[in-house]
Parts: structure tokens; C-alpha cells; sequence
């Protein structure tokens, strides 16, 4: 019984539970426990405080974090990921939190599928206080592209965050125009620092594993920001995540107002599985 | 799939006269594996298994020349009972104005849904109107706007007004006007734990009494999917659910989690971005699907 400060069976039994409900998915739940009952037979310390410390100090090694780099010069920023996620969103939290830093950035309006996308991302624009590169609605992503690379170019522009249209990773000709627009970044910024960050919705189950095995085929994953983490769910499928992908989580998004992004914390997030 | 796992199990049995308890234990075991990989509930999986195990140690599978295959019969079975055995007519108000409300977490759908809604019983005769109270979203208004035009359903939106309450009361007034018999309510999208957004989804319930109250649940949804389909419930008493995103690879437990600890029923499911992309479910497939 966990309560008396104590670690059995059935506490064993428990923890896959919690860890399975925390999204942690079963095949690192059951990983997890059998680190913890291997500890537990290997040193006979059943206690509480002692057995958390293994489970955390496990968790903490499966999952990678890291910061985004900033280098001189161009950087671009492609945003990526899944429909609804929080992209659109994020792009404007980046914008202003690097703004501020003293950064110039420009924000490029590249979903130009989705009903007002454009006129979502001019809003985080004006919150933010950074100039948006847009076209037409129905105007080609690959064009938006193109010239948002041209004018940070002639801009001299620090951080160009390019957000991109939501598209379900198991649609081919979707992620063959993420394809062509990582191609266009490649040719006409060859010496920016381009960051590739996948958006991931922190309530997505054990699909999160395929978008990011996904993605990472078209758009070599940089980083990942878990979003919506403000939220009940734990967010426990990053652990499966970065492992599948070697991917740093970087940014959790703990809100839908301009400041609420912050560097990720994966002790804390570690903490937050834990029983 | 699961099904190849399991019959793979007792394809071993050839001249065994009976399952054992190892070869019961070992087809849960799969079974259990494919539910939880599907995101299906924690709970929901123990006592499904569970229902499953009974099953499978009684007359019909022991008497069964094939037992693997009558053991994914009855998997498949008890999935499609529990997803199936519900209405999933959308509610019509006895007055002649029928009003649809449609919920849910960040980024599931609604406000595109919202716009399927609408093609849907346009296309049945009806004169439904569109109306955004997302008072939160940056161009919400503005998406919803372009989309009843894309369809050419009227809509009315207010874009500078903050009181979601307010749009909705103004709203019902509007579809009266224009002689519209349904008026569909887009919200915004919002966390079960932040209070003030769940005290405004009551107070818009309030105002305008919604004939359907609708959960809009993305298709990826976790583990977390049964808690808040609760508490949207018991915030708002939940009429139906329908499911999102069903053309992308998620498997969609959250279906039958949701069914199976609410009651709640699926009264719809979205397969694409399109206004088209909308259809009635069929237990037979969506459990098919969980199962993988
Ligand atoms: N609570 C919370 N909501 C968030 C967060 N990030 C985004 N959202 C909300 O999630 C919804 C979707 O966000 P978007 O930024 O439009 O997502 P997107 O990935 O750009 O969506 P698409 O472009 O349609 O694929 C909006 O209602 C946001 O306010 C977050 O960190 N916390
Ligand atoms: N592939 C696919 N995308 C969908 C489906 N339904 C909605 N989407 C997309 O998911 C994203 C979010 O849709 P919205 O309708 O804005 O979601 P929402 O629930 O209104 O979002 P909030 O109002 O911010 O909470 C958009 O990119 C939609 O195009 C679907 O069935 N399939
Ligand atoms: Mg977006
Ligand atoms: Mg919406």
C-alpha cells in the first residue's frame, strides 16, 4: 500500500494504470513498471520516496528536451503538424516572445486553405507586433513560401516563422506539399537556420506517435511543442514521442493568450506522471 | 491485425479438442493490446476483457471447431453492441425552432462541423442558420462566416460583441426572422478544468435551451476522453457525440470509451475538411477500426 510510504503488487499495478491513463501508452507503462519492480527486487527498498525516485529518474532518460537554438543570420521557424493542434497559435506566442527578446521577426501566413487562417494569423500579427506575409486565400502555400524568404532575405530578418495548413499526416499529397515547401526553404535560404517544429495536441492519444514518425520523413522534426498542456490531459505520449524520433520536446503551450508558452520543463513534466 | 493475432493463437490448436485458460489468457492479452493501442479508456478495456474472457469460456466457443475465430466474433460483437445499440437522430424541437449547440475542447472541429451540420439539413429541406458565439478565438466569427457562405446558408455573426450570451439570445431572434427551423451554435473551444469557460457554456444553455447539445470529440482524443465527456455532461447534459478526423490513422477508442461510461450516442462522423466530408456511423466499421 503506497500510503503506508510502502510499494507492493498491487501499488505496481496501480502505477501501469496511471501511466496508461496518462497517455504514457502501454508498451513504456509497462516498461516503466518493470524498471521499477527490477529496482525493487535488486535493492529490497519498497519505499515510496525511493521507488519515485527510480520511475522519475527512467522517465527523465526517455525523454529528450531541449531549446530552441537562435543563430545569426536568418532563422526560419516552419511550423508543422496535424489539423487543430495549435499552430496557428503558437506561431503568434514565437512571434512575441522573440520580439521582445529584440529579435526582427515576420510571420508568414502559409495555410491558405483553411477558412480565415489568413485573418487569424493577421490578428497574432497585430498582438504581436511583427508584420504578416500573406497572399490571397487559395493562393499556392509554395508561393507564400517563396516570397516570405525573399523579403526576410532583403529585410534582414532574424526569425521567420512560417505557419503552415493542419493536414492529417496519412495524406499523401498533403505531406508532399510540406515536402515541396522544406524544398524551397532548402534552395532559397541555404544558409538559414532552419528549426522544424511539430505541433503536438498534448490530449492526442498513441497517434502522436505516427504524426511524428510521419512528419519526421518530410521535415526533419527539430523540436516539439507540446500544446494545450493547460489542460487534464499529462501529455505522457511525449516520452513515446521523442523516443520514436530522438526529437527534443522544447515548448509547452499553457494557454491561449500571447504569453502563455513556455521552454519546456521536463522535470516538472515528469513530476506531473508521476503517481 | 487483431484479427490475424488471435486466430494465429489458435491456429495452434489444430488437434487440440478445447481452449485452455493459457490460450483464453493469451487472445486477452492481444486484445487488450490492440484496445489500449487504439486509445480506448483504461477502465473501459479491463471490463471489456473481462466480458470477453466470461464469454469465451462458455458452450458455444468450447463446443467451436474454430474458437479463434468465435472468439473474435464475440470481440466483435461486444464492440459493435456497445458502440450500436443507440438513436442517433438529431433532436427536433417540438415548436418548429430547433436549436443545435455544438461543444468541446480546443481544435476538435466544431466550428467545421457546425458548417457540415448545416450543408446536411440544407440538403434535407431544412432552413437551418449558422451562428458563432466564440468570443475568444482570433477570426473565429470570420471562419464561421466563410464557410456558411461557401454553402450559402445565412449566418449571423457579431464580431466585436464579448458576450457570448448575448450573439446567442440575438441569434435565435435572427432564425425567427428569416423563418429558419434550426439554428446551429458554434462555441468556442474550451479546457473541462477552466471553470469560467465552463459557467459560460452553462449560461449559453440557459439562455437559448438547446433542442441538441452536441460533443464534438476528435478522433486522436487520449485517455482523457471519458473525463471530458463527463464533465461536458454535467456541465450541459450531452445529447450526442460526433467524432472528427476519422480520415486520418487514429483508431478512435474514444468512441466506445465514451459510449460505453456515458451512454452517451454517436450521432455523426466527420472524415475530412470538406463541407462534404460528413456521414452517418456505422458501429460495424468504427469497431472494425478500433479493433485495427
Ligand atoms: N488551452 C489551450 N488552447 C490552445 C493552446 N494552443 C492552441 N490552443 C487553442 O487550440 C485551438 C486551435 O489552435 P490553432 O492555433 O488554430 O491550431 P492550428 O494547429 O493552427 O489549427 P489548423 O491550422 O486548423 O490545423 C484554438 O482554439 C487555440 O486557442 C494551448 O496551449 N492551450
Ligand atoms: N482532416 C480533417 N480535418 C478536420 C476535420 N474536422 C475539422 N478539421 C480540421 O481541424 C482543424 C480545426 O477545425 P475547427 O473547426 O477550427 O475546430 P474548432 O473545434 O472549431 O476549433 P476551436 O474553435 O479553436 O476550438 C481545421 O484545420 C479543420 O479543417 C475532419 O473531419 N478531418
Ligand atoms: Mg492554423
Ligand atoms: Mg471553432
Amino acid at each position: 500500500a503506497a500510503n503506508l510510504g510502502i510499494f507492493d503488487e498491487d501499488t505496481l499495478d496501480d502505477l501501469e494504470m496511471i501511466l496508461i491513463s496518462a497517455d504514457c501508452g502501454l508498451s513504456a507503462s509497462t516498461h516503466l513498471t518493470s524498471v521499477v519492480r527490477e529496482d525493487m527486487l535488486k535493492t529490497g527498498d519498497y519505499r515510496k520516496e525511493h521507488v519515485l525516485g527510480i520511475l522519475a529518474g527512467e522517465m527523465r532518460a526517455m525523454l529528450s528536451d531541449g531549446r530552441i537554438d537562435l543563430q545569426d543570420g536568418l532563422n526560419v521557424i516552419l511550423m508543422i503538424g496535424v489539423n487543430g493542434t495549435g499552430k496557428t497559435t503558437t506561431s503568434g506566442k514565437l512571434a512575441y516572445r522573440y520580439k521582445n527578446q529584440g529579435k526582427k521577426v515576420m510571420l508568414a501566413a502559409a495555410d491558405t486553405f483553411r477558412a480565415a487562417a489568413i485573418d487569424q494569423l493577421k490578428v497574432w500579427g497585430e498582438r504581436a507586433g511583427v508584420p504578416v506575409l500573406a497572399h490571397a486565400p487559395g493562393a499556392d502555400p509554395a508561393a507564400v513560401t517563396f516570397d516570405a524568404l525573399q523579403a526576410s532575405k532583403a529585410r534582414g530578418v532574424d526569425v521567420l516563422i512560417l505557419d503552415t495548413a493542419g493536414r492529417l499526416h496519412n495524406k499523401k499529397n498533403l505531406m508532399e506539399e510540406l515536402a515541396k515547401i522544406n524544398r524551397i526553404i532548402g534552395r532559397e535560404a541555404p544558409t538559414a537556420n532552419v528549426y522544424s517544429l511539430l505541433v503536438l495536441d498534448a490530449t492526442t492519444g498513441q497517434n502522436a506517435v505516427k504524426q511524428a514518425e510521419a512528419f519526421a520523413e518530410v521535415a526533419d522534426i527539430n523540436g516539439i511543442v507540446l500544446a494545450k498542456l493547460d489542460g487534464n490531459a499529462k501529455g505522457g505520449v511525449a516520452l513515446a514521442v521523442t523516443e520514436a524520433t530522438d526529437a527534443p520536446v522544447v515548448l509547452a503551450g499553457l494557454g491561449e493568450g500571447i504569453e502563455d508558452l513556455e521552454d519546456f520543463n521536463a522535470d516538472l513534466f515528469v513530476r506531473s506522471l508521476l503517481p | 491485425g487483431l484479427s490475424s493475432k488471435l486466430t494465429d493463437i489458435t491456429t495452434r490448436l489444430r488437434g487440440k479438442s478445447r481452449l485452455t485458460d493459457q490460450d483464453i489468457k493469451d487472445m486477452m492479452r492481444e486484445i487488450r493490446l490492440a484496445l489500449l493501442e487504439a486509445d480506448v479508456n483504461y477502465q473501459v478495456v479491463k471490463e471489456f476483457v473481462a466480458d470477453v474472457t466470461e464469454k469465451s469460456r462458455g458452450e458455444a466457443v468450447m463446443k467451436s471447431l474454430t474458437p479463434g475465430q468465435m472468439v473474435v466474433k464475440i470481440v466483435n460483437e461486444k464492440l459493435v453492441e456497445i458502440l450500436g445499440e443507440s438513436e442517433s437522430k438529431l433532436n427536433v424541437s417540438p415548436t418548429g425552432f430547433t436549436i443545435i449547440m455544438l461543444y468541446g475542447l480546443q481544435g476538435v472541429g466544431k466550428t467545421t462541423t457546425a458548417a457540415k451540420l448545416a450543408l446536411m439539413l440544407k440538403k434535407q429541406g431544412k432552413k437551418p442558420l449558422l451562428t458563432s458565439v466564440d468570443v475568444h478565438r482570433p477570426a473565429a466569427a470570420k471562419q464561421l462566416a466563410v464557410l456558411a457562405e461557401q454553402i450559402d446558408v445565412p449566418h449571423y455573426i457579431r464580431p466585436e460583441e464579448k458576450s457570448a450570451v448575448k450573439i446567442a439570445k440575438e441569434a435565435v431572434e435572427r432564425g425567427k426572422y428569416l423563418l429558419c427551423d434550426t439554428l446551429i451554435v458554434d462555441t468556442a473551444g474550451r479546457m473541462t478544468i477552466d471553470q469560467e469557460m465552463m459557467d459560460e457554456l452553462i449560461e449559453i444553455g440557459d439562455a437559448v435551451n438547446p433542442t441538441e447539445r452536441l460533443l464534438i470529440v476528435d478522433a486522436m482524443i487520449g485517455q482523457e476522453a471519458v473525463n471530458v465527456a463527463i464533465a461536458f455532461n454535467e456541465a450541459i447534459a450531452i445529447d450526442g457525440f460526433i467524432m472528427t478526423k476519422l480520415d486520418g490513422d487514429a483508431r478512435g477508442g474514444a468512441a466506445l470509451s465514451i459510449r460505453k461510461m456515458t451512454g452517451i450516442p454517436i450521432k455523426m462522423i466527420a472524415t475530412g475538411e470538406r463541407v462534404e466530408d460528413f456521414e452517418a456511423f456505422h458501429p460495424d466499421r468504427l469497431a472494425s477500426r478500433i479493433l485495427g
